[in-house]
């Protein structure tokens, strides 16, 4: 554990939790991809089978479970008890046309051919592009509300963070993942548009509106 | 240490 690692859980469980809560207290899901949602919520399940085989820490564990709660808890509120507010029409980027090659490249490109190992490399390839349903979406209406870019920013810096902390490991422990590393970039490189945005825009007061 | 030898990231 080093500092950016501790960084990077934090500000994704801040992500996390910034949707939950904007979600909870607006009683509205207006604004949010669904689909990315329920990519997020097949991530953490296909990553987090070692909880099964595996124990590392305390605080791991934990975490897993609450990645795991918040993702089901939020695709809940969306498709069951918000239902109401969801924006389906504008939430229309085909999941398939990720899910699909996701699925063939983790089949192909693996540490070892095993089905917790090809689970996992699913769920580390399919994370690095699961926002660009929400991404379309923003894209599609030009515009987002200024919690909902707090909740992208917070998640896109947590990947970032990450780079630094596989950095950190390269050095430090001589641990080297170029699957993470390679899906982890990819990731990142995906938000840099928005963290463009959102440094330009956001933080300036403004809200996030995308040019006609 | 190359490959995927933990599971202690998130």
């Amino acid at each position: 554990m080093n500092v950016f690692r501790l960084t990077g859980d934090l500000s994704h469980l801040a992500a996390i939790i910034i949707l939950l809560l904007k979600i909870w207290k607006s009683r509205s899901c207006a604004g949010i991809s669904g689909k990315s949602q329920i990519l997020f919520a097949v991530v953490f399940t296909t990553r987090y089978l070692d909880l099964l085989t595996s124990f590392i820490s305390l605080y791991n564990t934990s975490m897993k479970l609450i990645y795991i709660g918040c993702a089901y808890a939020t695709v809940y509120l969306i498709y069951m008890k918000f239902r109401a507010t969801y924006d389906g029409n504008h939430d229309s980027f085909r999941v398939e046309f990720l899910v699909v090659p996701v699925g063939g490249l983790a089949v192909l490109i693996n540490h070892n051919f095993s089905l917790m190992e090809i689970l996992w490399t699913f769920s580390i390839y399919l994370e690095s592009v699961a926002i660009l349903p929400q991404l379309f979406m923003i894209s599609k209406t030009g515009e987002a509300e200024t919690i909902t870019t707090h909740y992208l920013f917070c998640l896109g810096l947590y990947r970032a963070l990450y780079l630094l902390n596989w950095i950190w490991r390269y050095y430090f422990e001589g641990f080297l993942d170029m699957i993470a590393i390679l899906a982890g970039l990819v990731q990142t490189i995906l938000y840099c548009d928005f963290f463009y945005l959102y440094v330009t825009k956001v933080l300036k007061g403004k809200k996030l509106s995308l040019p006609a | 240490a190359i490959g995927r030898t933990r599971h202690d990231e998130l």
